[in-house]
């Protein structure tokens, strides 16, 4: 029975049956995609089923891959002032009969409403460096060398949190070669326009508000990776003889 | 002279219902949705002679003709699907990824010889 699933598998374009961790929350647009779906199957066929319509590419699969980076530096780190995260998307998830249309960044920031009270004010905006990591660097050497910028950005984090779309496809078409994935730095630098101190508190006399840290505080943020890939071998055209 | 085989009309070739429970087969762990679907199977005669609703095709109705000759040497032609819908699946992966899959051929709509 085992070797019949592992065919079955095989044929859904699976190598075995996955087993997941931990059951991550289903991004809200793949729920959407879902649905629309499922309603469009039943009701027509006319439609192209490999087209991720939602994406304006061709695909039959749509993956949010994990970020699997760590946090390299807080505001003690090296970095002055700023916060950087390593980001890392394993590619081998994709087959590699997978064409990839569309590998596309989200960076969504949000305040923790427990951590972060709404009475504290934190920056209105951030100033977003993304670079691209171009190989292994050894402990204590320079990561500047190493790295390349890919975006320099500012996000509006007021009135609501922003959110961040960056298109990586050459980018993650490199990654899927073996040992070419050293994934992304995302810097995160409060806005010096907007940045408050304790002392710009006080001076702005905001009875209500409580000091916060160091310097100011951050919003959470979340990085994700919308991977569209084409199977082929699944998505044929009928052939007529 | 041909056999002539009376076919009742609940053994007619046609699409019978089978609703596939990924529960069933321990996939729930990580198929998120659907819970299961409506795949139906095909299954049935396709006895001589072939009419409309059978949706013989000429080669149906060719090999129904050779079988009627020589029902030992040819068989009845198969009650095969001859339409079928695609179904998305939302899972996750080993590596906790959330993935929407989109399969064709899923749901057996029409069935014919």
């Amino acid at each position: 029975l085992k070797t019949q699933e592992r065919l079955f598998l095989n044929s859904l374009g699976l190598s075995a049956r996955p087993k997941p961790s931990a059951h991550r929350r289903v991004p809200s647009v793949l729920w959407r995609m879902f649905k629309s779906t499922s309603t469009r199957d039943n009701d027509t066929h006319e439609s192209d089923p490999c087209m991720v319509s939602e994406y304006g590419v061709r695909g039959n699969i749509v993956r949010f891959v994990q970020d699997q980076g760590r946090l390299v530096s807080g505001w003690s780190g090296s970095c002055h002032g700023c916060v950087e995260k390593h980001l890392f998307f394993n590619m081998s998830v994709l087959q590699p009969v997978e064409q990839l249309s569309l590998a596309q960044l989200e960076i969504k920031f949000q305040w923790d409403m427990f951590r972060t009270p709404r009475f504290v004010l934190g920056p209105q905006a951030l100033s977003v460096s993304l670079y691209k990591v171009l190989r292994a660097t050894l402990r204590g050497a320079s990561h500047e060398a190493n790295r390349r910028l890919v975006l320099s950005q500012s996000v509006q984090l007021e009135p609501e949190p922003g959110s961040l779309t960056l298109d990586l496809t050459a980018l993650a078409e490199n990654w899927r070669k073996p040992g070419h994935n050293y994934g992304l730095v995302l810097e995160l630098q409060p806005h010096p326009a907007h940045t408050l101190t304790t002392d710009t508190f006080m001076a702005q006399n905001l009875a209500n508000a409580v000091p916060f840290g160091p310097t100011v505080t951050l919003p959470d943020f979340h990085a994700s990776l919308v991977a569209v890939s084409l199977n082929p071998l699944q998505c044929r055209s009928r052939q007529k003889r | 002279s041909a056999v002539y085989l009376p076919v009742t009309p609940s053994n007619v070739c046609k699409p019978r219902r089978l609703y596939i429970d990924f529960k069933d087969v321990g996939w729930q762990d990580w198929i998120i949705a659907p819970q299961g679907y409506l795949a139906n199977y095909c299954h049935g005669e396709c006895p001589f002679p072939l009419s409309e609703s059978l949706n013989g095709t000429n080669h149906a109705i060719l090999q129904t003709l050779v079988h009627s000759l020589d029902p030992r040497g040819t068989p009845q032609p198969c009650c095969v699907p001859i339409r079928l819908s695609p179904v998305s699946m939302l899972y996750y992966d080993n590596n906790d990824n959330v993935v929407l899959r989109h399969y064709q051929d899923m749901v057996v709509d029409e069935c014919g010889c």
